[in-house]
């Protein structure tokens, strides 16, 4: 009985409501890692340091998540646009971060994974928009909106990463318009109607491979006061 | 005058007792990805009068000390933290996401009067 005390007061101190019980490990990127390891290293060789900046990182924040994409991939009903690759929606749910905290980084990570396509194959472009709406009438196809990136898939591309930040703050002012973004890849300079069977395979092959997340970092004014404040 | 030195035997000091949980006796090493565990030392230990001129004890445990050994009505100083550190916690919440979070002042790196 006791102990279940300790353990809910230990949880609250962490920030957790309950003890978590995950169903598999999500993959953990070689930053947070390193921050981890960086700060160990100093507290074992009782180096002092402000735990309210990501130095790795250049921000301010006392609080790191790596959120998965919760979306789903999108297959319109219509003949596919023959330039269109790929539609998905990415969805990050952002009710972790409670409402004291400062969003001071939001980080869109996506992994095209390894050797995607082949670099011979055609050049492929990458757009994220707004979901304006997330439905139209029955069809369960977001409209996208405005479109906020627009850029051709360097080879090999590793991890692209985008900076989400103003948007996750409006998702975070008001969690309603989290809808959602609108991923679509597209296949540059598509040369008329007929199915391309390498560029079917190297579609296949990315819905396959597609990993998104979303890094927030976060700051708990309680915890971190002000840096410019100088003590008096 | 000089005040008689309790012969008090030194693991009664107060010092820091080093403890570690394993976060696996707890069931947690199914959340918490790193660390394995956590060093939950603590300070225990008397305050007498002859350990406050050597320890990196304070003036007010010295005069505390001194009134002790006085008055004993008055309480011995007490023996707590004087020097902390961080840790960081990175683990997985219900709803899969990774954090990384930093906790300022959870590990008692030495102890005083």
């Amino acid at each position: 009985q006791t102990l279940q005390f300790q353990e809910r007061d230990f949880l609250q101190l962490l920030g957790l409501d309950k003890v978590p019980s995950p169903q598999k490990f999500q993959p953990v990127p070689h930053i947070l890692k390193k921050i981890f390891h960086n700060q160990e290293a100093a507290a074992t060789i009782g180096v002092s340091q402000d735990l309210c900046n990501i130095k790795e990182l250049g921000v301010r924040g006392n609080a790191l998540r790596l959120l998965p994409d919760q979306g789903f991939f999108l297959y319109s009903k219509k003949i596919p646009q023959a330039s269109s690759c790929l539609q998905k929606l990415l969805y990050f749910n952002l009710s972790a971060v409670k409402d004291k905290e400062q969003l001071t980084m939001a980080q869109l990570g996506l992994d095209l994974g390894p050797n995607t396509y082949y670099h011979l194959g055609p050049e492929l472009e990458l757009a994220l928009s707004l979901v304006q709406e997330p439905h139209v009438g029955d069809q369960a196809i977001p409209k996208p909106g405005k479109v906020f990136v627009l850029q051709s898939v360097p080879w090999p591309q590793g991890i692209l990463h985008f900076n989400l930040l103003d948007v996750a703050k409006d998702w975070n002012n008001n969690l309603q318009k989290n809808v959602g973004l609108f991923l679509e890849i597209l296949v540059k300079g598509h040369r008329g109607p007929g199915v391309n069977y390498q560029l079917e395979d190297t579609c296949a092959r990315l819905r396959c491979s597609l990993h998104a997340s979303l890094m927030v970092v976060t700051l708990d004014p309680e915890q971190c006061h002000h840096s410019s404040r100088k003590k008096r | 005058a000089v005040l008689p030195a309790p012969n008090v035997s030194c693991k009664n000091l107060c010092h820091r007792h080093q403890l570690f949980i394993n976060f696996r006796d707890l069931g947690w090493h199914k959340w918490i990805i790193a660390p394995k565990g956590f060093m939950a030392n603590y300070c225990h230990g008397d305050c007498p009068f002859s350990l406050t001129t050597s320890l990196n004890s304070s003036n007010y445990a010295f005069m505390q000390a001194l009134m002790h050994a006085v008055d004993p009505a008055i309480p011995q100083a007490v023996c707590i933290p004087t020097k902390l550190s961080p840790i960081s916690m990175l683990y997985q919440d219900n709803d899969d996401n990774v954090i990384l979070r930093h906790y300022d002042d959870m590990v008692v790196d030495e102890c005083g009067c």
